[in-house]
C-alpha cells in the first residue's frame, strides 16, 4: 500500500522513542521492537494502530508472570514478608498499605520495626501500626535489627498472627555491609521458622532509571527476592523498567504503590499497566 | 565503558583521513546507547549526539591519530559544559539568610536540611531548621532527631494545620535570635498536584527564600525532566541538590536537569551521615556518566 513506507520509517522511531522514555532501556526496547517488526512482517497490509496492537501484545507477553498473590506459610506458622529497598523508594509506607490490605482482609497481623537506624523510622512505622491498629514490635533506636526480628517472630506466634510483615532500614545494593545485615536477619528468622521469610518483596520507585536493574539483582542474589512492589506510580513515571527487570530477572512485581494513603495499594495487573505505558 | 567502546570503533584506522561515514555514525550510536544506559533524556540525548556530531566532523578528529580518544575527550568536555563547567556551591552572604527545600518524594530532602545546616555552620553561620513537613508520618520528629544530633534548634508546631503559619511563626522566632540561615524542610510531593504546587508557592511567598533548592534522587530516569521543569516554572529554583550519589547510579539525570532547565547542581548527597555532603563537581559527574 501507499502508506507502507512511511510507516516503516517514522513509527518504529516513534516506537523506539515512546519506550525509552518509559525507562524500559535500550535492550529491551530493541528486543520489542525486532519483534513487532517481524510479527508484522507477516501481515499483507500494515498501519500504525496494528503496530500498537502488536506491540501491546508483546510488551504483554514479555511482563509473563502472573504472580501476585502473598505466599502462605506451613499451617501453624505466620507467614513472613520482609519489605527490602534503596533508601526512600517506601517501604515504610508501603508495609502499612500491605498491613491494611491483610487487615480488610480479615487476616492478624503483626508489623516488625527493623529500621533501627534511621531517624525517627520507629516513630513513623508506630503512627502507621496505631492507624491501621496492627500490633508493633519494636527494640530502642539503635538496637541490633537481627534481635527485633527474632523478638518480632516469637510475638507473631504467641499471638497466632497470620503475617508478620517487616519493615527494613534503606540501604544501597552497593553497600556491602548493610547487605550483610540483611541475610542477618533473614537468617535469624530461618532459625526460628525453617521456611520463612516466605515473601521477601523489593520497593522500586517508579521514577528509577536503568539503575533498578543492579538494585533487584543485587538485593535478589543476596536474598532471593520473590517480588516487586512498585512504588509512586501515581506520578508521571511510567515505571517501564520493571519490564526489564521482568525481561533479565523474571521477577514479578506483585503490587503497585499509587499513593500516600494505606488504601493506596493495587495488585498488579499487567494489561492496565501496559495500556498505561501508553498513556 | 564507553571509552573503551569508542576506541574499539576506530581500532581497526591507521594513518590520518581514514575515518568513514561509517566510522563515524558507528561512534554516535555508541554515544546515545551510552548516555541512554546513564539515564540521560531521551531529547537530551538526540541534541547531544547532534553536537558532538558537528565536532566530531571537523579536522581535529580526522587528523588525529587516535580519533576514538578525540571523540571520548569531544563526549567529556561536552558533558562538563552542559553541566555547568565548574563547581557552583551555594554561598551565604548576609545576616539572615534563607533557603527553602522542595522535591519529589523520598529523595532526601530532611537529610539535606541537616546537612546543610551543619555544612554552613562550619563556615561560621548560625542555623535554624523548620519542619514544614506537617503530612507525613513522624516528619516533624524526624527534623527534630536530626537537629539533636547535630545541635541546631528546630521550629516544630504539631498542632498548626496551616504550614504557612508555622513559617511565619518560624520567622518570627529566628527574628529574635542570632540565626543567621533559616532552613526551611518540605513534605515531598507530585509536580501533578496542582493544590500541593500552590502551597509550595504560597510558601515561597511567605518566607521569600534566597535560594530554593530541588532535591533530586540521582538514581531518577528519564521523568527527572518531568518533574523538575514543572517545580522550576512555578518557583524559580535556584539550584539541584542530587541525593544518593554514593550508589552506583550513573547520574544522567544530573546532564538532563541543567541542560533543560539551566538550573545549576549545587551539592551532592553521598551518604546517610550529616558529613556526607559535598560540593557538585561538573568533572566527576562526566566521568561517571561516561562511565
Ligand atoms: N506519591 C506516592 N508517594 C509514596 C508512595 N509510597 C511512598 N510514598 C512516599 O514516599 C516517601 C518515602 O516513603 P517511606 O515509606 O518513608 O520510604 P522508605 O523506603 O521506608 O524510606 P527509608 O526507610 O528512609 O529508606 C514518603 O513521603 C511516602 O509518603 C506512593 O505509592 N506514591
Ligand atoms: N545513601 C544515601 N542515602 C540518603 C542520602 N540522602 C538521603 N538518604 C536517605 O534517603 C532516605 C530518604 O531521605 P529523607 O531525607 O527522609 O527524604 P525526604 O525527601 O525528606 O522524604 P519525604 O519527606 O518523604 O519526601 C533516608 O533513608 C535517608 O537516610 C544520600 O545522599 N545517600
Ligand atoms: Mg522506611
Ligand atoms: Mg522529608
Amino acid at each position: 500500500s501507499i502508506f507502507q513506507a512511511s510507516l516503516t520509517d517514522d513509527i518504529y522511531e516513534e516506537v523506539e522513542e515512546l519506550l525509552i522514555q518509559t525507562d524500559m532501556g535500550m535492550d529491551t526496547v530493541t528486543t520489542l521492537v525486532a519483534n513487532v517488526e517481524k510479527q508484522m512482517s507477516r501481515k499483507e497490509k500494515q498501519n500504525s494502530s496494528m503496530v500498537f496492537d502488536s506491540l501491546r501484545q508483546e510488551l504483554i507477553s514479555m511482563i509473563n508472570t502472573h504472580d501476585t498473590a502473598i505466599r502462605k506459610a506451613p499451617a501453624g506458622f505466620p507467614t513472613v514478608v520482609f519489605v527490602v529497598g534503596v533508601n526512600g523508594t517506601g517501604k515504610t509506607t508501603s508495609v502499612a498499605k500491605l498491613a491494611n490490605r491483610l487487615l480488610a482482609d480479615k487476616k492478624k497481623v503483626v508489623l516488625a520495626a527493623c529500621d533501627t537506624f534511621r531517624g525517627a523510622a520507629i516513630e513513623q512505622l508506630e503512627v502507621w501500626a496505631q492507624r491501621t491498629g496492627t500490633y508493633l514490635v519494636k527494640h530502642q533506636h539503635g538496637a541490633d535489627a537481627a534481635a527485633v526480628a527474632f523478638d518480632a517472630v516469637e510475638s507473631a506466634k504467641a499471638r497466632g498472627a497470620d503475617y508478620l510483615l517487616v519493615d527494613t532500614a534503606g540501604r544501597l545494593h552497593t553497600n556491602k555491609n548493610l547487605m550483610e545485615e540483611l541475610k542477618k536477619i533473614k537468617r535469624t528468622v530461618e532459625k526460628r521458622i525453617p521456611s520463612a521469610p516466605h515473601e521477601i518483596l523489593i520497593t522500586i520507585d517508579a521514577v528509577t532509571g536503568q539503575n533498578a536493574v543492579p538494585q533487584v539483582k543485587t538485593f535478589h542474589e543476596a536474598l532471593n527476592l520473590t517480588g516487586i512492589i512498585l512504588t509512586k506510580l501515581d506520578g508521571t513515571a511510567k515505571g517501564g523498567i520493571v519490564v526489564r527487570i521482568q525481561h533479565e530477572l523474571n521477577i514479578p512485581v506483585k503490587f503497585i504503590g499509587i499513593g500516600e494513603s494505606m488504601d493506596d495499594l493495587l495488585p498488579f495487573d499487567s494489561k492496565e499497566f501496559v495500556h498505561a505505558l501508553f498513556e | 565503558s564507553l571509552s573503551e567502546k569508542l576506541n574499539s570503533v576506530f581500532k581497526n584506522l591507521r594513518g590520518y583521513g581514514r575515518l568513514s561515514e561509517k566510522n563515524i555514525k558507528d561512534a554516535l550510536r555508541e554515544i546515545k546507547l551510552a548516555l541512554l544506559e546513564a539515564d540521560v533524556n531521551y531529547i537530551v540525548v538526540k541534541e547531544f549526539v547532534e553536537a558532538v556530531k558537528e565536532k566530531a566532523v571537523g579536522s581535529k578528529v580526522l587528523d588525529s591519530i587516535t580519533p576514538g580518544q578525540q571523540i571520548v575527550k569531544i563526549v567529556h568536555d561536552e558533558i562538563v559544559r552542559l553541566m555547568g563547567g565548574t563547581p557552583y556551591p551555594v554561598e551565604l552572604k548576609g545576616k539572615k539568610n534563607r533557603i527553602m527545600l522542595v522535591g519529589l518524594q523520598g529523595s532526601g530532602k530532611t537529610t539535606s536540611a541537616a546537612k546543610l545546616a551543619s555544612y554552613f555552620r562550619k563556615k561560621g553561620f548560625s542555623p535554624f531548621m523548620v519542619a514544614l513537613d506537617i503530612q507525613r508520618p513522624a516528619a516533624m520528629d524526624q527534623l527534630a532527631f536530626l537537629g539533636k544530633q547535630i545541635d541546631v534548634p528546630v521550629y516544630l508546631d504539631k498542632k498548626e494545620k496551616k504550614v504557612v503559619k508555622i513559617a511565619e511563626q518560624a520567622m518570627e522566632k529566628a527574628r529574635q535570635t542570632e540565626v543567621s540561615l533559616e532552613l526551611f524542610d518540605t513534605a515531598g510531593r507530585l509536580h501533578i498536584d496542582d493544590a500541593l504546587m500552590d502551597e509550595l508557592i504560597s510558601l515561597k511567598n511567605t518566607i521569600k527564600p534566597d535560594e530554593i533548592l530541588f532535591v533530586a534522587d540521582s538514581m531518577t530516569g528519564q521523568d527527572a525532566v518531568n518533574s523538575i521543569k514543572v517545580f522550576h516554572d512555578k518557583l524559580s529554583l535556584t539550584g539541584v541538590i542530587l541525593t544518593k550519589i554514593d550508589g552506583d547510579a550513573r547520574g544522567g539525570a544530573a546532564l538532563s536537569i541543567k541542560s533543560t532547565t539551566g538550573c545549576p547542581i549545587r551539592f551532592v548527597g553521598i551518604g546517610e551521615k550529616i558529613n556526607d555532603f559535598d560540593v557538585f563537581y561538573p568533572e566527576r559527574m562526566a566521568s561517571r556518566v561516561l562511565g
